[in-house]
């Protein structure tokens, strides 16, 4: 009677959490829209790693949207074992990650490409140009596309052409992209 | 990209 969307959802399943300790019903649409923040605590963090990493689980199939700007502490999904995070989340429909707190970018990026194959949106911020040999390029299909490069003192600045990580992507997108953001590039494509 | 509608380009040189 109680239940009329995604908010009294969450507070049946901390009902629940609360009076069944050792028997929790957390309802997998609740992981349909996951953001991490650093106003998250570390109990939350390792409460979803946990949770969609637990054998037999299904929650992380049910992850559409996943957003994570967290700072350096926390979960080892922040510094590590990002690829494997996405082989938990394969249906991701919308991405939006801070890229110096992952693993190698070519690694993640590979995952990505093989593994989010529904994947309509992509947000990056700080993208480190040094690491443009990555499959980016090889990604297809995507709505919205957002990079933010790493700038500033020490870091080169994004020339945009045909042969770069970036422009591929962006010509693989041509008959899908409808809202694209760029800041700090060189565009010559 | 003929689909674009909404863009958002920001210290972009050309």
């Amino acid at each position: 009677l109680f239940v009329q969307g995604s908010r009294s959802l969450l507070a049946l399943a901390l009902t629940c959490r609360t009076l069944r300790r050792r028997d929790i019903i957390i309802p997998d649409v609740l992981f349909a829209r996951v953001t991490l923040s650093r106003r998250s605590s570390r109990a939350q963090v390792a409460s979803f790693e946990a949770s969609i990493e637990a054998e037999g689980s299904t929650a992380g199939n049910a992850v559409l949207y996943f957003k994570n700007s967290c700072g350096t502490w926390g979960s080892r999904w922040i510094g590590l074992g990002w690829s494997h995070a996405l082989q938990r989340m394969p249906n991701l429909r919308s991405l939006d990650v801070r890229l110096p707190y992952m693993e190698s970018t070519p690694h993640f990026f590979r995952q990505l490409v093989i593994g989010a194959t529904n994947l309509q949106s992509l947000t990056l911020a700080n993208y480190e140009p040094a690491c443009d040999d990555s499959p980016l390029g090889d990604l297809g299909g995507l709505r919205r596309l957002s990079i933010d490069f790493l700038g500033g003192p020490g870091h080169s600045e994004y020339f945009l052409t045909r042969d770069s990580a970036l422009g591929r992507a962006l010509l693989n997108f041509r008959d899908t992209l409808k809202e694209l953001s760029l800041d700090s590039i060189r565009w010559n494509l | 990209w003929p689909h674009v509608t909404k863009l958002h380009l920001k210290n972009v040189s050309i």
